[in-house]
């Protein structure tokens, strides 16, 4: 029985794609058996995984109703790609019925054959984030340690209890952790307070440094153990992965 | 008669926000009469300029059709609010007449109060984003030099050819330029050198450095030049809107 997690925060940039690739690579390593699942139009954990022009992605599901594609891209790991015309089909799903559950109903018949699976989610808090959330178990929310990042944390709670309340009763946080993390900087300690308390333990004891290997390793389409494993961004995946395990 | 400039990108992050704020305050400083509008439902640029609560915003004019609503924010600066509810009217819009040019109608009463009018937009290429563009004149394009960053440019100017052949065959790219750059890096470099044989002229000399005064300067709602006059942000921003100036 899978565990399905989503990776969203509707503040863009906040390593969402970067963490969603590199956790689930992190246990694919780790002998699980791993689907990712890319469901933002931005189609950026397709591409940081190597994959181009495919031909069967998330929107033809959406929109046909045929099973969700699966790519293998490495040893325990499968993904299903994204396109951007993805960007429709928000405004096409929006007048059927049901709309917040259509990858529920695609999810149910694959979801056994995998131990993991991630939601890449899009920045923003509308539908296609909704999809991902209602089959989720969990939520990891990564967030930079910045002003505009933190106020809009409200907002992303204010949704999950939407979820909570219409469509997944089960459905927790995980972990909040901070990313592209420069510990010394005076703005980072006080965001960093701050998130704390509005988090408490939810907030998690790993972050991620800021590392340029992590911004280089999708232009090669790979993850970041097999790009740098003696990085500061392997070393940091590898215990936010453990540090992950324990809450789940 | 105002000059309507949409500042845009799907990709998360790049420095939407921070640009239309400092770019719009630089000009205010400068004697033009400024008007911000803030269409992304995060609501970041009204919070980076110390608006809290307003009861009016976007979301009202575009839901009932009411005049947009205007709050003077600096000398010759004003700005229209946003909220979250703005989530919701993608949704609404979607099933209504000509839901692409509903903002053009709401700025036509006001459009010749302002030497310049800059749209903050939110990280994405849907219906709020094309509301932006329909009544703009030019595009301003922030990209962090980054591998996903240039991954996304195609899209935006397939949207742009898009609404050009639809509602604004006048629209065009007064400039792309780099930010949060920190020009030694490799991968700067690399990616620098492909958005210039990507865009040619229209990638602008200025670049904007990674600079923590920027990311300080929004949490007490000011902009760069009242919050740190000396810093490489202001510098870099004040020699940005002078090169745009010779571009529009
Ligand atoms: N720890 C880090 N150190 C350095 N660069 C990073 C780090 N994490 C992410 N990045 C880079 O920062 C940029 C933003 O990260 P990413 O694209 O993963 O964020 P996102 O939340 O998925 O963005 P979006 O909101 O557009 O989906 C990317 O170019 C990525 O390579
Ligand atoms: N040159 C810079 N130096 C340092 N920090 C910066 C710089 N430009 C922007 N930032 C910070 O980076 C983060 C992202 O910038 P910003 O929010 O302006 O981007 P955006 O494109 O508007 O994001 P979104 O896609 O969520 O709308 C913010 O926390 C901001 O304070
Ligand atoms: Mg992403
Ligand atoms: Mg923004």
């Amino acid at each position: 029985m899978a565990t399905v997690i989503s990776v969203i925060n509707h503040k863009g940039g906040t390593g969402k794609t970067t963490s969603t690739l590199n956790i689930g690579a992190g246990l694919a390593h780790r002998g699980k058996k791993v689907l990712l699942i890319d469901i933002d139009p931005q189609a950026n954990l397709t591409e940081g995984l190597g994959v181009r022009d495919n031909p069967d992605t998330i929107y033809d599901s959406l929109s046909k109703n045929i099973p969700l594609p699966v790519i293998p891209v490495g040893e325990n790991l499968s993904l299903v790609p994204s396109s951007l015309d993805l960007v429709g089909v928000e405004l096409e799903l929006v007048s059927k019925m049901s709309r917040e559950t259509f990858v529920k109903k695609l999810l149910a018949p694959i979801k056994d054959d995998y131990d993991f699976i991630l939601f890449d989610c899009p920045p923003s808090l509308g539908l296609l984030t909704i999809n991902a959330l209602v089959p989720s178990d969990v939520i990891l929310i990564p967030l930079e340690a910045e002003y505009y990042a933190y106020r809009g944390i409200d907002r992303i709670v204010g949704i999950i209890k939407n979820v909570r309340e219409h469509f997944n009763p089960e459905l927790k946080i995980a972990g909040v952790f901070l990313t592209k993390c420069n510990p010394q900087r005076i703005l980072t300690k006080d965001i960093r307070d701050s998130v704390k308390q509005y988090f408490g333990a939810n907030l998690l004891d790993t972050y991620i440094r800021v590392n340029v290997s992590l911004a280089e390793a999708p232009a090669v389409g790979k993850d970041i153990f097999s790009y740098a494993p003696d990085s500061n961004g392997a070393t940091d995946y590898g215990k936010l992965i453990d540090e992950i395990l324990t809450k789940i």
